[in-house]
């Protein structure tokens, strides 16, 4: 993936089967951020990989004054290639067993 | 030391916690 400056990790083992996962999210790299970024340290919250969309958390992490509106887009897209990657390893799986 | 922060955001919950010193840069 792209490196957005924005990490987004697991921060619980995936069993490959809850759509609910938690995430952890923090900057490494506030160079990749256009605004002036509050450093607050890591973020973790939960993601449903069924029924959400990356980038309304990203929204909600705005809200919650954690980046500014015109880092929405780029925590969004750093939220939706580990959640694509996640998707992408648990289908992996679903072929392996197959 | 390392207390977590809690923010609700419409109805997510934001836990905020310092970066471990060996994730800051792994690359």
């Amino acid at each position: 993936a792209e490196d957005t400056g924005v990490r987004v990790e697991l921060a619980e083992e995936d069993d490959g089967k809850k759509s609910s996962i938690a995430l952890r999210l923090w900057v490494e790299d506030q160079k990749k951020l256009k605004g002036k970024y509050k450093d607050s340290g890591a973020i973790e919250f939960t993601f449903d990989l069924d029924t959400e969309v990356p980038e309304t958390v990203a929204q909600e992490m705005v809200d919650s004054g954690f980046f500014l509106e015109i880092d929405v887009k780029i925590v969004g897209k750093s939220i939706r290639d580990r959640v694509s990657l996640i998707k992408w390893r648990r289908q992996r799986s679903t072929s392996a067993h197959n | 030391s390392s207390a977590a922060q809690v923010v609700h955001s419409a109805g997510r919950r934001f836990i905020v916690s310092p970066v471990p010193e060996s994730r800051l840069r792994e690359q």
